[in-house]
This record gives C-alpha cells, structure tokens and sequence, in this order.
C-alpha cells in the first residue's frame, strides 16, 4: 500500500543543505500497525509529511495504493488526502476562528455529505475523544490537551483506510493518552492502516512494528 | 513569593459558565521547584497565565514578591513580566516571521541591552538547547521539537528569578528531554525558582513539590 524508493528530502538555506530525509526505503502493507520513533530533528515530521502527499520528495519515489504519486495531478492528490488518509499534524493545526464542531466537519464537507450527516459524524467524533462540553469552543477557549484531541476527531471523522498520527499523545495525560491510543487500536483491529510517530516508548508498544529513524534514515526496522 | 488567595478564574460562554480555576489557595517560596500535574483541562495552563501575570484572576488575590498584582499598574505587570519572569509556553508562540535567534533575542531587547551582547547570549542560550545549527531557521524551518527548544531557549536567555513551564518536553524524545531538565536542574540549584507544568510523573520526579489539579482545585500537595 506504501512504497518508497530513494526517497529522499532535502531543505536549501542560503548556502547550506540540509538532508531531512535520506535515502528512505521502506514498505508499509494494508492493515499495518507501525510506529516511527527517533530523536528530535531526526525526520520523522519530514517523511508523515511525504506519505501524506502534503510535501513532495526532492529525489526517489513514492507508490501509494500502486499509483506513482509524482505522477498524480494536484486535484488526484487533494482527492487521495480527502478520501484515503487522516493526518493529526504535531501542532494541530486548528483553524482559529471556527469552534470544534466546525473543524471537525471540515474534511466530511469534502465528502459531500449533507448538513445534518455532517453534525452527526462530527459530534460523534468529538465524544469518542472526550470533548461533548467542547463541541463549540474555539480553539483559543480550549486546553493544549484539548486542541490537540480535536486534531484527533478531525482525523478520524471521515474513518480514512490510512491514519498517520504525528504524536497524537504529546499534550495529554496518562489516561486520556489510554483513551486516544485504545481508539487507534480499535481502528486497527476494523482494518485502518496506522503510522504513528512517538517519543514514548509505551505509545509505540501499541504498534506492531517499530522504525528508527537516526539523521534521515532508518536504524531498525522490527517486529514489537 | 508567590502567594494566592482564593483565586478563581472562570470564562463566561453563551449561557454557560466554565470554572477553569476554582478558589486557589498556594504559597510557593524563592528556590523551590515544583510541579503541577493534573488531566487535561484541569486548570494548569490557566493557573501558569495567572501567576506568570498573563491573565487576571475573575476574584481572588495574588501577592508576588509581597505585591498584589491586582493593584499594579500595566506598566508594572510588563516591567515585571520583562525582569522577574520566564515562560515556557504549552504551544511554543514564537514569532512565525523571525528566526530562532531572533526570537530569542527579543527579552534582552526589553532588557535594553546592546546588540552585540543581546545576540552574544542569545546564541549561548540556543548552544544550551542543542540548536548551534538552526539559529538561522524561523519556526517553520524547524521540528516540533526544535522550535519547543527554541521557547526554553527565549525564556532562559534572561536567567530570570522565576521560570513558569508548561510542559517544556511535551514535544521531545529522552535524551533531548534530559538535557533540558538537566538544565532546568542546574539552574534551581542556582537559585531559580521553577513552576513546572507536566504530564509525565518522570518530568515531575526533578520536583522537590508536587501539586496534583483536578477540575482547578488542587487534590494533593506534597513534598516529592
Ligand atoms: N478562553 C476560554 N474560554 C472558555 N473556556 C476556556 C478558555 N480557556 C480555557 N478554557 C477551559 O478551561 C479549562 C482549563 O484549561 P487549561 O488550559 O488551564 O487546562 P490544562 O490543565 O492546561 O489542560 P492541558 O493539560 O490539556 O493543557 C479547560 O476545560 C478549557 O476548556
Ligand atoms: N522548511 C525547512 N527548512 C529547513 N530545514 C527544515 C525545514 N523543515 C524541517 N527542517 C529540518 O529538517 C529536520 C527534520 O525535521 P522533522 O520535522 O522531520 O523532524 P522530527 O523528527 O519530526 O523532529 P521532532 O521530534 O522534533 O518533531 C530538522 O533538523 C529540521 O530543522
Ligand atoms: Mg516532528
Ligand atoms: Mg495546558
């Protein structure tokens, strides 16, 4: 479902090269539980960024769901991040003049779906994370912890076959850390492929696999 | 030092009214080093707002360094805010358009000290973090965790009296996690006093005092 070759991502700033990501190959199947872990800086951000066609690689290639996505046009792309992936960013990215609710009902207006579908799915959404006193608070009138669980919903609102979740934990508690980690879980166990990106080494037990990632490339690669 | 009476803080949404800090009473004197734990929502940062002279308390005193707060002028606050006080901010707030030695610089410049020294310290600050080699990178040329260093850097960079952080690993792996809280240790033994927002008992060991939020009341105060 995922493949990558040479792939690689590289930053130009004034005369400096800076190699985020390095000759990264890798090979991720449907239904995957794994979990990318390295110190900060190392590249992880870099390459969630590159499987979830937010970014394009400066050098390699990149196969999702057998499709050459360099070759893919912008508007094949938006369709590919609307309709298979969900992506909670490391810094939420919220938009700050809608509430909760409406941020989480973005990606299903995407979708199409009708008004009170939309309402519905959102709201459910947002009670799975914890947040039903939250639905319309902004995201200045909430907790980090609580931001960073509308990320969650959003995420996870449309059900997407692909879930990347760029440390989905860092801002919360022990037990609402169990909360969020029991959903992904469940998601997986339903069949949704994850790829999570972890300091901790007990979010990352979660998973089925662990990658390493050291400098831009990969230092292990096994089995939990 | 630091001295609440009865402090509360709730937000009026619509028709209902959310009390995120309720009748807090605390006394923290010069030198300690304490952290508040608590779920997400429980009142931390709202708490860090109020003793860092962010925010104003909807009733209740606060008294620091034996003055009431509410009485000072807004010049006070700033001069205070400015000499007295470092802040670690849960969602990092740098300035999006400078880079980090920029961002860091900016206390020192309130502190009027010249160029050459400001950006002497500056750039110390930073080699502190482990960022030598993104000091010309704005906060979106940077990791989740760089710019998080790039926040502990800018509220160190004054060694103020008293350091408010909340949650300033929230965003890092171990080892970088380490150094940081090796240098908030250092900086305790020095005779800084620390506040430390976290959610990780491991992070609050470094404490000699743990205060344990929940709901904005404090469940448990104890020595570590
Ligand atoms: N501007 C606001 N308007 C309304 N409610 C608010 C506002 N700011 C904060 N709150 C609410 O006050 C409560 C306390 O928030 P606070 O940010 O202090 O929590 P916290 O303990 O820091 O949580 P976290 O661990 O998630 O960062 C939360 O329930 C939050 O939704
Ligand atoms: N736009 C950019 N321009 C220049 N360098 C960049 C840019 N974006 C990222 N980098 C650099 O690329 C490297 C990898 O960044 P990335 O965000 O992937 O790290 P990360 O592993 O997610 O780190 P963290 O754990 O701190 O979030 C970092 O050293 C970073 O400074
Ligand atoms: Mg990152
Ligand atoms: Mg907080």
């Amino acid at each position: 479902i995922i493949i990558t070759s040479d792939l690689q991502r590289t930053y130009k700033m004034g005369g400096e090269i800076i190699h985020a990501l390095k000759n990264f190959n890798i090979s991720i199947k449907r239904e995957e539980y794994v979990a990318i872990m390295g110190t900060s800086g190392s590249g992880k951000s870099t390459l969630m960024n590159l499987i979830g066609c937010l970014d394009s690689p400066t050098k390699g290639n990149y196969w999702l769901n057998g499709k050459l996505v360099s070759e893919l046009s912008n508007r094949q792309l938006a369709s590919i991040r609307n309709e298979e992936i969900g992506f909670i960013f490391q810094t939420f990215n919220l938009l700050p003049r809608m509430d909760a609710l409406h941020n989480v009902e973005l990606p299903l207006i995407y979708r199409g779906l009708g008004r009170k579908q939309r309402l519905e799915k959102a709201k459910e959404a947002l009670v799975q994370v914890g947040l039903q006193d939250r639905m319309n608070h902004r995201p200045n009138e909430m907790s980090g912890g609580q931001r960073q669980r509308v990320a969650v919903a959003r995420a996870l609102v449309t059900k997407p076959s692909i879930i990347l979740a760029d440390e989905p934990t860092g801002n919360l508690d022990s037990k609402t850390s169990d909360e969020i980690m029991s959903l992904l879980d469940t998601l997986n166990k339903e069949g949704h492929t994850i790829i999570l990106v972890t300091h901790e080494a007990d979010i990352a037990a979660h998973a089925k696999r662990s990658i390493h990632l050291v400098d831009g490339l990969i230092q292990s690669d096994s089995l939990n």
